[in-house]
């Protein structure tokens, strides 16, 4: 499974969750406007954040951070 | 299967959930408001509590937490 | 496969129930109103009970616990 | 596969039935009004009777006990 | 898979017939008027009977084993 | 995979041939009047013969075998 | 996967392919009107004729033999 | 997978092509007026030709062959 | 997984095309007008080439190869 | 899995991008308007880029290349 | 799983991210306007960005790089 984030303005941040016992962050991705990332869960992501706005297209619904 | 939490507030509270014989709180993820976290269930995880103001997608429907 | 519970009111209680020839409760988690637990069916949980006003999302239907 | 309980009174059972040549109850839970248990079908439940009045979700309908 | 049987009259019987080479009747169970039973198909059992006024829930339709 | 047959007289027949280079017919289930059987294909049986009235459900249809 | 044959006159013929380099009718089965065959792709069968009138449900549609 | 031939004239023909590294013709059922064939993709089988009138049922559509 | 192509000219060409390092052409099935092949891809083709007037049924659209 | 490509002009270029660590191109596949491609992905080729005038059916949607 | 990403400019750069406990990037290709890359997920790939002007084609949604 994938998830789609688009950023809607400069500085979102997609960040990456390690799978495992402990949960830390492995790595944050700079969005700027308009930049898409498709992310997958693997080996070594089973959970990820997005800090700032954008909209994300999941299997479960788009969502978009910023709504009320 | 993953879920999206949403929060609608500051503090939100993401929780993991040992899976296996015992049942404890391995993580807890605090959320800014219109932070949003994309969690797997995996092989440490196999129950989640969300606390706070949050929107909740998941398969099986989507869930406002604060909803009366 | 998992299901999602939102707690209607405090102290609503989410019991996992043991896998195997017996059927015990390995597990009690208490809710306080608006908190939400999605839990997986493990290698440890085979049967869950719900006590308590609650909101149940699952794959075969949404359950009010009270409706009339 | 999983099915969904919900007690309309008192005193509902349900009932586990052993998987195997023979065919006996290994359990019989008894539900309160309003309590809900989410049962699956194991290596050791092949057959769930319920008796009393209950709403059963299933992955082939739902069913009303009592209804005419 | 499964199917759900409810008995609409006493003495309603879900019969169990073998798996394998023969085909013998292994186990029938008595459902009371408004009981419930959901019955898997198994190692043991490839052909269920139902015997009575009763409604069958199954993956390729409803039936009312009494409609004219 | 399993299909669904309800007598709609006396004397309904329901035969299971068996698997294999040869198809002989190795069970003959004669069911009364409203009398329903839910059979299975299986490692012995691959092909059902039904004889007199009766509906039959299957994944790829419902059948009146006494339609005109 | 099956298919369903229902005779609409007497003497309608299902018969069974062999699987493998060379194609051979391995059966034939002879329906009286109002017969019903449900018949399986097997390790034996990989095609499968039917000759005079019947109605034929497969997964790809529902088939009159007889049709203009 | 399966493909289903009605022909709609005497003389179609099905054709089974060769799987492997050369594409010969290694069978041809030849079907009469409203004959019926029910034939998958096999081992030896990777391509199939139709010639003549017929229809043609298959999981991505339904084709008459002398169609404008 | 396979496709339908329906000439709807003489000549119609099936092209298939090698799997591998290399991309080559390992055989062409000339159609005649009405003529229909049902082709799968294998573990020889793993492209397939049409050339001329035909109708293309596949799982993710139908194609007339001659539209504006 | 696999995607369709029909030529709308002469020239288009259908390009396999190989799988691995690097990504090349090994294999130009050169249309003529109204030739149609149907091409898989592979173990040598994960991804596909299409130059020129051409409508492209995928699982996700159709695609005009040349609109607006 | 893939994705489909259309440009609707000239340098829209389509980057693949590695798969594994560091993210990097091992590949830009570099779309000409009305180019149009199909690009799995794979054994190297476990994440795409996309920068410029673009369509891009998922299995979670349709997706205008440049939307408001
Ligand atoms: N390390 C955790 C990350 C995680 C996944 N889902 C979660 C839900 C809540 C908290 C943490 C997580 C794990 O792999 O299980
Ligand atoms: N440790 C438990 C956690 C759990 C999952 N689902 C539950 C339902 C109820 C109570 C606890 C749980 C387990 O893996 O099984
Ligand atoms: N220990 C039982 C728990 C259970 C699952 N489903 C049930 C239905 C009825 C009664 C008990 C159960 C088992 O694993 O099988
Ligand atoms: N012991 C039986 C229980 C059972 C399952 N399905 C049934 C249907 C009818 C009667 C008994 C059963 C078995 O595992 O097979
Ligand atoms: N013993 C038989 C039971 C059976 C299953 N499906 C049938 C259909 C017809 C007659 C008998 C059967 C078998 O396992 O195959
Ligand atoms: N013995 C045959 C029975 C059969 C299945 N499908 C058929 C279709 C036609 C004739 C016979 C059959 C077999 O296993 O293959
Ligand atoms: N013996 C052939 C039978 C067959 C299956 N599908 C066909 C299509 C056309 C001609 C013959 C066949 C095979 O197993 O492959
Ligand atoms: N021998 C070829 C037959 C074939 C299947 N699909 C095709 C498409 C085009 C031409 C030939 C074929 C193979 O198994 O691959
Ligand atoms: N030999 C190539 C054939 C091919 C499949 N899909 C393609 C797409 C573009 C170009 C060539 C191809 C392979 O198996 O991978
Ligand atoms: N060699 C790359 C090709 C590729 C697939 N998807 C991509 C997305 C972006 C860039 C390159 C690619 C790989 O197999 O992974
Ligand atoms: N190297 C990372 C790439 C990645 C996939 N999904 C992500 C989400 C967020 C950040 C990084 C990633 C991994 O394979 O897991």
């Amino acid at each position: 499974p994938y998830v789609v984030i688009r950023a809607k303005e400069n500085g979102v941040q997609v960040i990456g969750m390690t799978r495992g016992e402990s949960t830390r962050l492995h790595h944050t991705e700079k969005l700027d406007r308009h930049e898409v990332m498709i992310a997958q869960f693997t080996e070594h992501t089973s959970a990820i954040k997005v800090r700032g706005k954008a909209t994300i297209y999941t299997a479960v619904g788009r969502i978009e951070t910023d709504s009320p």
